[in-house]
């Protein structure tokens, strides 16, 4: 390992799923609250450092 | 790293010696609560630059795969792992993809997803995403100016662009453009310099604007080496790389074709600066 931790090569994970219910098709993903993403990405070790959102999807840059 | 979350559809992307792959526990559990099953996985990265680094379950790619598979509900039964090499035995793609029955039906979609990994980054262009010492400012802040000093800004003017400069070095940007994201992520440090691309576009698109991104993006680094990886359900995407590629000085060393139940092909191309 380089002395600052260094890897620069990501490891991405896409993940679909579907739902029966039109109304949470409709934000679905969007619908978790923020302290789940944070559990979420507790889990991955990372953290949430800006974000912002559209009508379409919510982006957030991560930490690492 | 980065994170989008669609309706349907969540997309992580994290580097360094995170444990991306421990995420899909909880976000199972997460999407069962809001009445979301998951119908497809998609799992990629390039080598590691440091592979006796990486924590569990990313020690090895048959580590890795045997997680998703313990891991992944047993709907997704259509299961694919691959190694995609190219000439370069430092640069192979790593692909899992895994799907039920309903999402192969449904695989005829028009995106595809652009992947591109550079190393041995431009000296000059990298020393842009250092932060002067004592500056005092902060990362939203120090982003904007990168954002803006590296031409970032100008690769999808219509793009709204959410940005961040690590401290002392290093840049990660987000740009939403109505359903469509891009991100970037560098790592400038000489010796193992490194930045990625990644967007998504349509094959209903003029065929100059992948080709006229990917130039910009290659302007902005000027890496000495770059691999692009592209996911496509129905359409070759492929051959508009090289082609916009290849004019600005590099060369493709390899290309290798897979094919995936859920995700189409995957066309994986490696390009080094021409010898001049």
């Amino acid at each position: 390992m380089a002395v600052s931790g260094f890897e620069g090569f990501e490891k991405r994970l896409e993940l679909h799923f579907f739902g029966d219910d039109p109304v949470v098709d409709n934000m679905g993903l969007r619908l978790l609250d923020f302290e789940s993403l944070v559990k979420v990405l507790n889990a991955v070790q990372c953290t949430v450092v800006s974000a912002v959102g559209n009508h379409y999807f919510d982006a957030y840059v991560l930490s690492e | 790293s980065s994170l989008f979350v669609y309706p349907t559809k969540i997309i992580i992307k994290t580097c360094g010696t995170t444990q991306l792959l421990k995420s899909i526990g909880p976000l199972l559990h997460y999407a069962c609560n809001l009445g979301l099953t998951l119908c497809s996985c998609r799992y990629t990265r390039g080598s590691f630059i440091f592979p006796k680094s990486q924590p569990f379950p990313h020690t090895s790619f048959k580590e890795e795969v045997i997680y998703l598979e313990e891991n992944l509900p047993s709907n997704l039964c259509y299961r694919k792992a691959s190694v995609m090499p190219s000439k370069m035995t430092s640069h192979s793609w790593h692909v899992f993809t895994a799907s039920d029955q309903t999402h192969i039906v449904s695989q005829n979609d028009d995106l595809y997803t652009i992947e591109v990994c550079m190393t041995e980054l431009d000296r000059v262009m990298a020393h842009k995403f250092f932060q002067p010492p004592g500056d005092g400012k902060n990362g939203d802040i120090a982003g904007k100016e990168m954002t803006k000093l590296t031409g970032i800004g100008d690769i999808n003017p219509g793009a709204i662009i959410c940005d961040f400069a690590f401290d002392p070095c290093g840049y990660s940007m987000n740009g939403i453009d109505n359903d469509r994201y891009s991100t970037i992520h560098v790592t400038p440090e000489d010796g193992y310099s490194y930045a990625s691309f990644e967007c998504v576009g349509s094959i209903f698109d003029d065929n100059d604007d992948i080709a006229e991104v990917l130039k910009k993006v290659v302007q902005v680094f000027r890496p000495a080496t770059m691999s692009v990886s592209t996911t496509c359900a129905s359409h070759e995407v492929w051959t508009r790389v090289a082609n916009a590629v290849e004019p600005l000085g590099m060369k493709c060393r390899s290309c290798a074709v897979d094919e995936f139940p859920d995700s189409g092909s995957v066309v994986f191309q490696t390009f080094t600066v021409r010898r001049k």
